[in-house]
């Protein structure tokens, strides 16, 4: 089964974020160019998109599945995850499968995750 | 005296998942 822990607090509103710049930001006035100029500089990282194209419930209660199409190489990754997750959507910020529920957790404002939702994602750079 | 309190920073990459495609034949 998955992990069971609660999710890490750099969720929660007002937690401070620090950007591969050294910039310092707050979790919830990040932006999609936060995350794609901090892959830029960070060396290594790269931002990919991953579409989401299917959310399932989970055989573990208080789980879903979710189905992404990740990068240029269109890969199927799967993502178990409690619905209060919340994931970068390109353009438009957080969301997670149940907003109200990371609404109460982590007090941070989140948009409905949708099937068709581009997320931010990251992988290892390949080396050429 | 008031003890001075530490805030926990978080690097921008904790936030986002880590989904590595499969490699390619």
């Amino acid at each position: 089964p998955p992990h069971s822990t609660a999710l890490p607090s750099h969720f929660m509103k007002g937690a401070i974020i620090q950007l591969a710049t050294g910039e310092l930001k707050r979790v919830e006035d990040l932006q999609t160019q936060d995350f794609l100029r901090s892959a830029e500089v960070s060396g290594g990282l790269k931002i990919d998109s991953s579409t989401v194209v299917d959310i399932q419930e989970n055989q573990w209660p208080g789980f879903v599945t979710l189905h992404f199409i990740v990068g240029e190489q269109q890969s199927k990754v799967c993502l178990d995850v409690p619905p209060e997750h919340p994931f970068f959507v390109y353009g438009q910020g957080w969301s997670s499968c149940n907003p109200r529920q990371t609404a109460q957790l982590f007090a941070l404002p989140c948009h409905r995750l949708q099937v068709g939702d581009v997320c931010i994602s990251i992988s290892l750079q390949s080396v050429v | 005296n008031v003890e001075p309190r530490s805030v926990a920073v978080f690097p921008w990459h904790s936030l986002v998942p880590f989904l590595a495609p499969s490699q390619p034949d």
